[in-house]
């Protein structure tokens, strides 16, 4: 199902997006 | 955690405008260890209503998602 797959791939994005957002915060590399 | 999302919120809405467009979250490009096309994906996924522009609700409940694996009702 591409669908699904594109949910899974965009879960995997968000936790880029945030775990960069934290790095940034934290000042971590 | 509300003041962490709320510190997040306005890392991409820089002019303070209360929302965010795909035009700031292509900005973050320049901060953030992301491309452009996986920002333009962040933005499509916390934007589940299609109106174009995140509010800070929209963004929260995607932190949650994050955070918890589900989004807040």
């Amino acid at each position: 199902d591409p669908n699904m797959k594109a949910g899974a791939a965009n879960e995997g994005v968000l936790a880029n997006f945030f775990n960069s957002l934290l790095s940034k915060k934290t000042g971590a590399p | 955690l509300l003041d962490k999302t709320k510190e997040f919120f306005q890392i991409c809405d820089v002019e303070g405008k209360g929302f965010i467009t795909q035009t700031d979250m292509r900005r973050l490009h320049s901060e953030l260890p992301l491309t452009v096309q996986e920002l333009e994906d962040v933005f499509d996924s916390l934007d589940i209503d299609r109106t174009g522009f995140l509010t800070l609700e929209a963004f929260s409940s995607g932190f949650s998602l994050f955070l918890h694996g589900r989004r807040i009702p």
